[in-house]
């Protein structure tokens, strides 16, 4: 693991006498090819060896005994720094019906993701309404109903000739009248370089005022994360992130990439592909698996 | 001052960061361009143009190694193709596209619902075969997938079917249950033809990072792939991993899904590929 090769490195080197800066940039190299096995991104990893290296040049390594445990504290640290604390408290407004809305590429769990929030909401005492906007994908509609069933939350629609910004509006004003406090959009994916579908979720969030618009990506993205999440994050704005499959065995670099990228919050992952396997994000645990 | 060797080491360093960059990893990468060295050293290259289409004419050799074992056999009667692969990668999808481009061929297509477990798999699939004019077969949610597809196989057999595709759960292949029913599902259809099932394709999705590679070697282990299909090329991701994966285990990426329509499939090319992983 990596804690293990920047000791090795730095242990090599220091049979030699005094540490020397090529010394550390031997070290921090293993940290930048550690960080890309793990799917960090390509420049999010070099701007984060280069924090690194500004606090390894200093006495703190250069003088210790022992440099290697003092490059691998910096290395956790400087994660945790990057990763910030728990945050998973939902932005829920004073006055009803708060408004989440769920974004992100196809395929990485959205629609999913929008049952695992409505069945938490619920069991906080909450009353939520899922929203249909995915006009497009076949039975996407039936999806979310299905899951809405399961979970005795109801669904509403307008089927699929309705511009989503309209069937958002509606399901406003019909929690409203209907006495809902929360509602979750689940849209449809898209890529980030699809001008048409962004400008659709922009439109969107004009007409009913989101309170959270969070990007769900599947844990499993490579290099493509910081990439769709600057994207995200600029065209349309977004509160926080949702990471799913994070049962799977990658090893979850694109928390790191989107995390840098965006500067926003990871506030839960997906854990599973029933309803109930949606936890809190612990910035600590993402830092464990990165440096393996 | 192109002699100089300096410039050969930056030039080596772009280009892999290239390969970084386009989801190739780092093993492969440095693989790659370790190569690249010693070949640059052996021939005494100097024109960047030519070492870059050098290290091209490399990935192609990789990624056209698997296609040997290539042989569109429509022979049997079902040709049974069975489509495997994680969650949400475009399995469902891509067999929608599929069935389109063999009713193109005049061929008659049948579908088997075997993702019993999702909610609205089945609709989705119905839609599908709605859609390119497909037969489905299909049994009530939570149905056990494997009896799908017995019936799916016999079926086929009865209504003298040309090809079958079978559509599976998205699955992830550290879930050993998972895998175990992938397994059982092969072993039915192997079961009533030895020499079936004729395709296992893959569906890896291009954003995905290094993890397709663990993707790759567990569903070959327990399902033996026959072929690969690349989806979602129409986004930004290169999904460079296949290099990794042909090098390993020479599946051949057979096609490349390029959009959420009917007709976004396509044959892989390697050369497109190669050119636009550089492009
Ligand atoms: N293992 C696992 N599977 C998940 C998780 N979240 C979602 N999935 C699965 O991922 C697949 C895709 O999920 P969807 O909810 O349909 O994804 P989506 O983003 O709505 O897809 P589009 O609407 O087509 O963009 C489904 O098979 C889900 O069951 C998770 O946390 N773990
Ligand atoms: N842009 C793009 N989207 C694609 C492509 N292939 C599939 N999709 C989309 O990806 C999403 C998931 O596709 P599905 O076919 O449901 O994926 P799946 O593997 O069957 O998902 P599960 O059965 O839930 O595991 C859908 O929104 C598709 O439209 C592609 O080549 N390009
Ligand atoms: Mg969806
Ligand atoms: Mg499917």
């Amino acid at each position: 693991n990596l804690s293990e090769k920047i000791q090795n490195t730095l242990k090599k080197l220091r049979g030699k006498g005094k540490l020397t800066e090529k010394d550390v940039n031997e070290a921090l190299r293993e940290v930048r090819l550690a960080l890309l096995e793990a799917d960090v991104n390509f420049k999010v990893a070099k701007e984060f060896v280069e924090a690194v290296r500004e606090r390894c040049v200093g006495q703190e390594v250069m003088k210790s005994l022992t440099p290697g445990q003092q490059v691998v504290k910096i290395v956790d640290e400087e994660l945790r720094r990057l990763m910030g604390e728990t945050k998973s408290e939902l932005n829920i407004s004073q006055t009803p019906p708060s408004i989440i809305m769920l974004v992100g590429l196809q395929g990485s769990g959205k629609t999913t993701t929008a049952g695992k929030l409505a069945r938490l909401l619920k069991a906080e005492g909450k009353y939520p309404l899922l929203v249909a906007c995915d006009i497009y994908r076949p039975a996407a509609i039936k999806q979310l109903q299905v899951l809405g069933e399961q979970i005795g939350v109801p669904v509403f629609t307008m089927g699929s000739n309705t511009k989503p910004e309209d069937i958002a509006k509606a399901a406003r004003d019909h929690a409203i009248s209907q006495g809902y406090n929360l509602i979750i959009l689940d849209t449809a994916g898209r890529l980030h370089i699809d001008d048409e579908m962004m400008g659709e979720l922009v439109r969107i969030k004009e007409r009913v005022r989101p309170h959270e618009t969070l990007l769900v990506v599947d844990a499993m993205t490579g290099q493509d994360a910081a990439n769709l999440a600057k994207e995200f994050d600029e065209n349309t704005g977004i509160t926080g992130v949702i990471l799913t499959k994070f049962d799977s065995d990658t090893r979850g670099g694109s928390a790191l990439s989107v995390r840098a990228v965006t500067g926003k919050p990871i506030k839960y992952i997906g854990v599973g592909e029933k309803l109930d396997a949606l936890e809190p994000f612990h910035p600590d645990r993402i830092a464990q698996r990165i440096l393996g | 001052l192109k002699r100089c060797g300096k410039i050969d080491e930056e030039l080596f360093g772009e280009l892999e960061e290239a390969l970084f960059q386009a989801d190739v990893g780092v093993r492969t990468s440095m693989e790659l361009v370790e190569w690249l060295r010693q070949r640059v050293k052996e021939e005494r290259l100097e024109d960047p143009e030519a070492i870059k289409a050098l290290l091209k004419e490399r990935i192609l050799q990789i990624l056209q190694r698997g296609e040997e074992k290539e042989s569109i056999n429509l022979q049997a009667k079902p040709h049974v193709i069975i489509v495997v692969g994680v969650n949400g990668v475009g399995k469902t999808t891509t067999i929608g596209k599929l069935g389109k481009k063999f009713v193109d061929e005049k061929k008659k297509v049948l579908f088997a619902a075997a993702d019993t477990f999702r909610a609205a798999a089945i609709d989705q699939l119905e839609v599908w075969a709605r859609r390119v004019g497909a037969d489905i077969v299909k049994h009530q949610e939570g149905a056990d997938p494997a009896a799908v597809t017995f019936d799916a196989f016999q079926a086929a057999r009865a209504r003298n079917v040309d090809v079958l595709i079978i559509d599976t759960a998205g699955r992830l292949h550290n879930k050993v249950n998972l895998m175990k029913e992938l397994e059982k599902i092969k072993r039915v259809i192997s079961r009533e033809d030895e020499g079936a099932p004729h395709e296992v394709l893959l569906i890896l999705d291009a954003t995905t990072g290094q993890n397709a590679i663990e993707q790759a070697k567990i569903f070959y282990k327990a399902v033996n792939i026959t072929g690969i299909a690349l989806t979602k090329l129409d986004g930004t991701a290169k999904g460079g991993v296949v290099i990794g994966i042909c090098d390993e285990l020479e599946i051949p990426v057979k096609f490349i899904g390029i959009g959420e329509g009917i007709d976004d499939l396509r044959p892989f090319n390697s050369r497109d590929y190669v050119d636009v992983l550089f492009g």
